[in-house]
């Protein structure tokens, strides 16, 4: 016991009184979450997402395409839901920034990554969408494009791309840049929706890296 | 395992909840909206240690007087209630970047306690 310097009360027989140690056991159980977490302490959180993003967000990942992947391991992973900022768009193209930090900068592999966003497409209309990976090199302070992506959207709704390795870096990095481009780039005709329910977002599985083991003798 | 209830001063599992939200942090843990933490409390005879539960059994009785019979007291250290069974807990919440995040927390939950 940290603070009596006795023995642990779960080893000399005492019974817990549960109302007077109420605030202790609180504080044990947040204790705990956050070291589990790896947290230093609990997030504040500075962007609000919407309960309708979220929602939709989680009704598309519990989707019948979803796969599985199947290996057994002891180490603790993480399902990651990222929704995109949309700051730089414009009317020929659409990007879309992540962020990851804290756990995921470092530390983690980023197993697979989906990209999920919603194209309202004119009637009988198709659309070849190229999704480009923009990526910032060491030593550079411009965005330079790692990867790109043809998609071929039929109907308008909700689509999903599997991205590559290079994506899964930079998540891992902290930061991950896409540009969606209809390759039509007639005026209005197709648009990648962006309110409350149809913010594109990434999917990530991650799993927490192995601890460097060193032996001592 | 054994439930603490009554009178009872022998090892057992303790229910305790922990509800997000009068600790404050129900705005970043979207689910669930608490966990059932438990913990182990209750004393821990000699002649139980190690058991994992304390069963009924007459075979199990015997075995107890053996150890009672033979047992050298308790100086020096002795058995402590402590969790024998544990399960994850599943958490959905916001980090610091608002992303979601989905994991399991192992050994969350106190399921079974017992004496070592």
């Amino acid at each position: 016991n940290l603070k009596t310097d006795g023995s642990c009360p779960a080893c000399w027989g005492a019974t817990f009184d549960l109302e007077s140690q109420r605030e202790l056991l609180l504080d044990l159980a947040k204790k705990s979450i956050l070291d589990k977490l790896h947290l230093s302490q609990r997030p504040t959180l500075n962007r609000p997402v919407s309960r309708a993003a979220l929602k939709t967000a989680l009704q598309r990942l519990r989707g019948p395409q979803r796969e599985t992947l199947l290996e057994h391991d002891q180490r603790q992973e993480y399902e990651i839901i990222s929704f995109a900022d949309t700051g730089l768009s414009s009317v020929n193209q659409t990007r879309l920034e992540f962020h990851f930090s804290g756990r995921t900068a470092g530390g983690v592999e980023v197993r697979q990554t989906r990209l999920m966003f919603f194209v309202q497409l004119p009637p009988n209309a198709t659309e070849t969408m190229n999704i480009r990976v923009l990526v910032l090199r060491p030593y550079d302070t411009n965005l330079t494009l790692a990867s790109q992506y043809m998609l071929q959207v039929d109907t308008s709704g909700w689509h999903q791309l599997l991205l590559g390795p290079e994506v899964q870096a930079a998540c891992s990095q902290g930061r991950l840049t896409l540009e969606l481009v209809p390759e039509s780039q007639v005026a209005h005709s197709s648009l990648i929706l962006g309110g409350f329910s149809h913010r594109p977002f990434v999917a990530a599985q991650v799993r927490v890296k192995g601890k460097h083991r060193v032996r001592r003798r | 395992g054994i439930d603490c209830q009554g009178a009872s001063r022998m090892c057992c599992r303790q229910e305790f909840f922990v509800d997000f939200r009068e600790i404050g942090w129900h705005d970043w843990i979207i689910q669930p909206e608490g966990y059932a933490m438990n913990f182990c409390t209750g004393q821990c005879p000699l002649h139980v240690a190690g058991m994992p539960g304390i069963s009924a059994s007459f075979h199990t009785a015997v075995l107890n007087l053996l150890k009672a019979n033979t047992a050298t007291g308790t100086t020096g250290g002795g058995s402590c209630c402590v969790p024998t069974s544990r399960r994850p807990l599943s958490l959905l919440y916001y980090d610091r970047d608002s992303n979601i995040v989905k994991t399991d927390i192992p050994d969350m939950v106190v399921e079974a306690c017992g004496c070592s």
